[in-house]
């Protein structure tokens, strides 16, 4: 497997977010405009964050993105 | 899941089976692996959950079944299109949503490899999610959501026999599940020592398991089948009505990842399927395993690298049917490589739940894979063969 290559942009952290539950779906395409305000936006990274075991920040910091670009289950984290 | 101080444990989604005999057929299998071995691994897969509960898991060839599983690329219907190598790995549906499991077949599956991605892991867990587990974020569970590298020594993490139990019961029933390993075995029943030869004389000349995930221990021209916690009722049995053709007093056994098991006595070997012969047998060890020697005393499928490990006197040599040639020059090397085994082995086995073991005498020792050396737990090894194995 090619060496995984961290995610880079807030719009894949995006996607990643509302791929495994823990932003609204709409967020999973960007292009839809769907505008987040930054507290759910830092609360989707700190939850995130929580699960992973890895330091609350709230941002995206390269330990998170890392993190998010390692191979994984496709099933949600977090389920209705 | 409480506030942020919460504790880390499994998550339930909710719904679960209402039955506990699951059935489960896999509809495409993946480019790359051989069915047998899919089969085989898939299998060891369902009993790792059937290990801890009454949960029981019958493969079948048509539908309907409980548990539909397809190995498959990109978009391919269900509207959870996979994303090529890396990132998703695979996904299944809780049993509200009918169970199923969905590998992506652009991963490099593999088998008791550190290579690609271990088949057996991924389907354990995803299994997990087919019977009613969610994510847990106990990292060290099967159930976290990430993929962690090939595991040679896998164990379910208490959290995921929390969550399976929560949803379907502790197991009370015996046989074929995913045992625990022999270290926490204990007899639930003690046959009658006069019952079980092997009480009175532990020593064996092999054991092995089969491509079903059954432990068997050869003794003379008898055979016995071992459960978690002694020898399972009704044993022993005579090999030549177990395994049709095959002589007794047998040296060494192992079964591949091809599914079949080889038997090795003096100069000569057998190779079954399941418990048929698979082809003209017995033939001369020195043609189909170039490079190793007669009269060995013990062989076993390391799991490590998967290679076949056969041990005689104070050597051991390596063979890699993958290889040309399979044994390499530098073999045989001491067994003291293997530290604190002892030389002159009887028997040795990767058992099904991961670890390996060597048997001497009326001792057996437990090898710690990472460490590369023999497992230092109180109590100590070695430890009586007859007590944690055969329930005396």
């Amino acid at each position: 497997i090619p060496a995984p290559a961290p995610v880079q942009k807030t719009a894949q952290a995006e996607i990643y977010l509302s791929q495994f539950g823990y932003l609204p779906a709409s967020a999973k395409n960007p292009s839809s405009g769907g505008l987040l305000d930054q507290e759910t936006w830092e609360r989707a990274i700190r939850d995130f964050q929580s699960f992973a075991g890895l330091n609350v920040t709230g941002e995206l910091d390269s330990e998170t993105t890392e993190l998010m670009s390692l191979p994984r289950c496709g099933v949600r984290d977090k389920i209705g | 899941f409480g506030s942020d101080s919460r504790s880390k444990r499994y998550a339930l989604q909710g719904s679960r089976w209402k039955v506990k005999n699951l059935t489960y057929r896999i509809s495409k299998y993946p480019k790359r692996l051989k069915r047998s071995d899919v089969d085989a691994e898939l299998a060891r897969a369902f009993a790792v959950w059937s290990g801890y509960t009454d949960l029981t898991f019958t493969p079948k060839s048509t539908n309907p079944v409980h548990i539909e599983i397809r190995f498959e690329e990109n978009e391919h219907g269900d509207g959870d299109p996979f994303d090529g190598p890396g990132g998703t790995l695979a996904h299944a549906y809780f049993p509200v949503y009918g169970g199923d499991a969905h590998f992506d077949d652009a991963e490099l599956w593999t088998i008791g490899s550190p290579r690609g991605t271990n088949l057996f892991q991924v389907a354990a867990h995803e299994f997990g999610h087919s019977l009613g587990l969610s994510h847990s974020d106990v990292r060290s569970a099967l159930m976290a959501p990430f993929y962690r590298g090939f595991d040679p020594v896998f164990k379910l993490d208490s959290d995921d026999i929390y969550a399976i139990q929560a949803l379907y019961g502790k197991k009370t029933t015996r046989g074929a599940s995913y045992p625990t390993s022999p270290s926490t075995r204990k007899p639930s029943f003690v046959p009658r020592a006069e019952d079980n030869e092997l009480c009175k004389d532990p020593r064996i000349d092999t054991i092995f398991n089969t491509a079903e995930g059954f432990t068997y221990a050869f003794k003379g021209d008898k055979y016995y089948r071992l459960t978690e916690n002694a020898v399972a009722e009704g044993y022993p049995k005579l090999i030549s009505e177990g395994w049709p053709g095959l002589e007794g007093d047998i040296d060494a056994a192992f079964t591949y990842k091809n599914g079949k098991t080889y038997f090795f006595k003096g100069t000569k070997y057998w190779r079954y399927y399941g418990r048929q012969m698979d082809g003209d047998y017995p033939k001369e060890i020195s043609d189909g395993f170039v490079g190793i020697p007669d009269h060995i005393d013990a062989a076993m499928v390391w799991g490590g690298n998967g290679k076949i490990y056969f041990y005689k006197g104070t050597k051991f040599w390596r063979f890699d049917p993958l290889k040309r040639p399979p044994v390499k020059q530098t073999y045989p090397k001491p067994i003291s490589n293997w530290e604190g085994l002892p030389n002159n082995l009887d028997a040795a086995l990767q058992y099904t739940n991961g670890y390996t073991y060597f048997f001497k005498g009326d001792k057996y020792y437990r090898f710690n894979d990472r460490t590369f050396s023999v497992d230092e737990v109180n109590p100590p090894f070695p430890r009586p063969t007859a007590y944690w194995w055969f329930g005396c």
